[in-house]
């Protein structure tokens, strides 16, 4: 999970609902809040972890539809060492 | 057990270790039975917490672990038998409930998965269910139970996080909890599953949003734990029906519970709301475990009363 970012959207309109379904089908993102991409709804947090390599493509997909989102992670990697033990984490 | 740290995530190893220690530490208490085996074989053990008594007792079930990722909740299974057990004998409101409860406890329900997070993806949900001739693994648990399985919030795809199985109870996981809560379904008064994240006491139906029919004593009985918690610890927790506040889904135990009968089934989805999400840090193990403490016996308290 080196560099994959977990983001937090809330979408406003039913056009950027549609984008952001079709975004997370088209690359099958891991979708952390909904789980479905058919229940993501306007005015609704939206929580999805983007793969480091697509992490670019995304931001600027998001950016063309005037789609603001916020960084919750933003290295998914860090954290989950630091929730292991020190002998079982990858840096380890 | 000496030297257990309850502030930190274990491997299942070790849980299993702790699960056999505890019961030898706590004879008079504690008794680990056998409840079946796992897709790639490992035995399921749950803990029966009983006070030695000659009356008939009802149960209260709490499960943990039926999604991998979910690590923060087999951490609270563990602190709640630790906290049961170090304070049954001075907590009058403990010592109380087990004079007429027994508590039932999973601590991994979906051991499989726990371990795959463990050793290769830390951001594993589902079981490890081989399908298509092992190129596809896993089914969502919780959505394979018997409760308008398949119906809506899932898929069919082997490939996807919602997977509902090959049909209702097809995991060898979801078969050995089923059978005992459907034997024992006459005695058992709550049904609690933890889960995270997003900070949610969640009550029946995720699979249609028609009201149980004790819709509003489960609400009441929520926003008493919800309240409670919030008063005492400060973090927020919302309360509702899974259809009406997250999203619909069938297949959930929750929602089968309820449907065969037991009257106060719950979902907890503890800390928090996202900023570390299924990742939370260790060293929010100690507060997310004490909040979610009060709101359980919270409800088992009322549960208890009635």
């Amino acid at each position: 999970y080196d560099g994959d970012q977990v983001l937090h959207i809330v979408p406003e309109t039913l056009h950027q609902v549609q984008h952001l379904q079709h975004l997370c089908s088209t690359l099958q993102l891991d979708l952390w809040k909904p789980l479905l991409p058919e229940d993501i709804r306007a005015g609704e947090d939206l929580q999805i972890r983007i793969p480091a390599p697509l992490v670019r493509e995304v931001k600027d997909s998001l950016d063309q539809c005037t789609i603001s989102y916020k960084v919750l992670i933003p290295d998914v990697q860090e954290l989950v060492d630091q929730s292991m033990p020190r002998e079982r984490s990858s840096h380890s | 057990p000496e030297g257990y740290i309850y502030t930190q995530y274990h491997p299942m190893e070790e849980i299993y270790q702790w699960m056999t220690q505890i019961q030898k530490s706590n004879k008079e208490l504690v008794t680990q039975h056998y409840l079946g085996k796992t897709v790639e074989n490992r035995p399921m053990y749950y803990l029966q917490i009983s006070q030695p008594s000659d009356k008939t007792k009802k149960i209260i079930w709490m499960d943990c672990g039926i999604h991998a990722r979910e690590w923060i909740s087999p951490a609270f299974c563990q602190w709640f038998v630790k906290e049961i057990l170090q304070n049954y004998r001075s907590d009058p409101k403990i010592s109380r409930l087990l004079q007429n409860l027994d508590l039932y406890v999973l601590p991994v329900l979906n051991i499989d998965g726990y371990i795959y997070s463990w050793e290769k993806e830390r951001l594993w949900r589902k079981n490890r269910s081989p399908y298509m001739n092992g190129t596809c693994y896993g089914t969502d648990l919780n959505r394979n139970f018997n409760s308008s399985w398949g119906s809506i919030g899932v898929s069919y795809n082997c490939s996807s996080e919602i997977f509902c199985g090959s049909g209702p109870e097809s995991e060898p996981e979801t078969r050995a909890v089923a059978q005992l809560i459907e034997r024992k379904k006459s005695d058992i008064l709550c049904y609690l599953t933890i889960h995270s994240y997003g900070q949610y006491i969640l009550i029946p139906y995720g699979s249609t949003t028609t009201p149980p029919s004790n819709s509003e004593e489960l609400m009441h009985v929520a926003e008493k734990a919800a309240a409670a918690l919030t008063g005492k610890y400060g973090t927020s927790y919302e309360v509702g029906s899974t259809s009406s506040i997250l999203y619909s889904n069938s297949g959930s135990s929750r929602d089968w519970a309820h449907m065969i009968g037991i009257p106060f089934p719950y979902t907890f989805e503890l800390r928090d709301k996202g900023t570390h999400g299924f990742v939370l840090p260790p060293d929010q193990i100690q507060p997310t475990c004490e909040e979610t403490m009060l709101a359980v016996t919270t409800i088992i308290d009322y549960v208890d009363q009635k």
